[in-house]
């Protein structure tokens, strides 16, 4: 069973204007860290105890607290996988979703199982190819989007130009 | 063309074709055209001078001098453009890269910044800022947010409630920006809206400048009782700086929906798919 407490606790403690403010000493500002991230994990099981019982499905949810970097283990090796987006707006969003994948093309979609346009980008100065997609989500709500991977076909990933060389 | 663009239905950028820097914006919708230079600078933090003792730390934020030294000249860049996003991915040095990024449909421009790990071998406390220089002609003025909600106007070197003797030329002047920052010359509004709480100002006409990260060597003498300086190599961070340009008159609608959808932004959560019914039957 999942549980929020602990998260509501961490934030009520980093309340403080140290946390706030990041006047505290280091060893005070991880440990603040260490407790937000012991928050978070009971916290993803309430939320997939939440997504499953609203979408109907029990699903293994993933939670990739680092999509920022383009780190998604199992978005960087499934083969086909499910993308749920909640959108905590009163109004309902397009939202470009990046993910981090393999090398290869992808099929995605819509909760009609409508295809979407989709891309996958490599990022320069990397390897890391990212796909990307547009999600529409309902005000309040959440959409599933499915991700499957082409077999097969080798991406025409959009790589990059150099745009600008140094100045002579 | 060498010109360096990239461009959607309401907003196109340019980029210098040899620096590789932002040089101007065009907001399509209404024909707004702004040259305006993105750079990233540092300030050289003070460890105390002939005027105070003061140190740059924790709780202050107090430059060694009131020009911040420039991160790089120009920027290698490189272009990405798909049906899906248009990205220029510049690289200043090897601590500090930004992705300048358009999607269809998308009214803002979209700066993703990395900077980081603060080197500080040579002696010297950093203090990192992203700065956007335009010609407008501001009198002064810039207006910065109160957790979101309230605009505050400020005003160079003055206080509403009392009669400043600005002895800080720089960190007098910076406030708390927790969610935008913006400056107008009456017609056009240049708007920055941030992803997590800088410090922001605008120290002269038409230039918009917030701080991303620090990285000091002295403590401040305020109670912390260490310097603001990370074990190791210290930590890289990464943020966005959402750029909006638009007639002063309806710039609030694009600035506080944007706003809005950056605080709450959806949450994504992934599943291999094919889980079992939750309900029987």
């Amino acid at each position: 069973s999942g549980d929020s407490t602990s998260l509501n606790e961490a934030m009520a403690v980093l309340q403080h204007h140290d946390a706030v403010s990041g006047t505290s000493q280091q060893h005070v500002a991880d440990d603040y860290a260490r407790q937000l991230a012991a928050g978070w994990g009971p916290c993803e099981v309430l939320l997939s105890n939440a997504l499953s019982r609203l979408s109907g499905s029990k699903e293994e949810f993933t939670f990739c607290r680092n999509l920022n970097i383009s780190v998604c283990p199992l978005s960087q090796t499934a083969e086909s996988f499910q993308v749920t987006i909640y959108n905590p707006l009163g109004r309902k969003v397009d939202w470009m979703v990046r993910l981090p994948v393999s090398q290869h093309v992808f099929l995605v979609k819509d909760p009609s199982g409508t295809v979407v346009p989709s891309d996958v980008v490599t990022m320069p100065s990397s390897d890391m190819q990212e796909l990307l997609f547009s999600a529409s989500v309902p005000a309040l709500g959440f959409s599933i989007y499915s991700v499957t991977q082409v077999p097969g076909r080798s991406p025409q990933a959009h790589t990059s130009q150099p745009g600008s060389q140094k100045p002579s | 063309s060498r010109i360096l663009t990239i461009q959607n239905e309401h907003l196109r950028a340019r980029f210098d074709p040899d620096t590789g820097l932002l040089v101007e914006l065009k907001n399509l919708d209404h024909d707004l055209l702004l040259p305006v230079r993105q750079a990233f600078y540092w300030y050289n933090a003070s460890t105390g001078n002939n005027l105070s003792t003061q140190v740059s730390g924790a709780y202050i934020f107090r430059p060694n001098r009131q020009e911040p030294l420039l991160m790089n000249h120009w920027a290698q860049t490189r272009v990405v453009k798909t049906a899906l996003v248009q990205e220029v991915h510049q690289n200043f040095s090897a601590w500090c890269s930004q992705v300048v990024r358009l999607y269809p449909g998308q009214r803002h421009l979209e700066l993703e910044w990395t900077v980081g790990p603060i080197p500080v071998g040579d002696g010297w406390g950093k203090e990192v800022i992203s700065r956007f220089d335009t010609a407008l002609e501001t009198k002064g003025l810039f207006f910065t947010d109160s957790n979101g909600r309230e605009i505050l106007e400020r005003r160079r070197d003055y206080r509403p409630t009392w009669e400043l003797n600005q002895t800080e030329p720089v960190a007098g002047n910076y406030y708390p920006v927790n969610s935008r920052i913006y400056i107008t010359d009456g017609n056009m509004q240049l708007t920055v809206l941030t992803d997590r709480s800088q410090g922001g100002s605008s120290l002269k006409d038409g230039s918009i400048e917030l701080m991303v990260h620090r990285r000091l060597l002295r403590d401040d003498g305020r109670g912390v009782g260490e310097a603001l300086l990370e074990k190791g190599s210290g930590s890289w961070v990464r943020g966005r700086h959402l750029v909006l340009l638009d007639k002063a008159s309806i710039a609030a609608v694009g600035h506080r929906l944007q706003s809005e959808k950056e605080l709450l932004s959806p949450q994504v959560v992934l599943a291999p798919g094919g889980g079992s019914p939750y309900h029987r039957g």
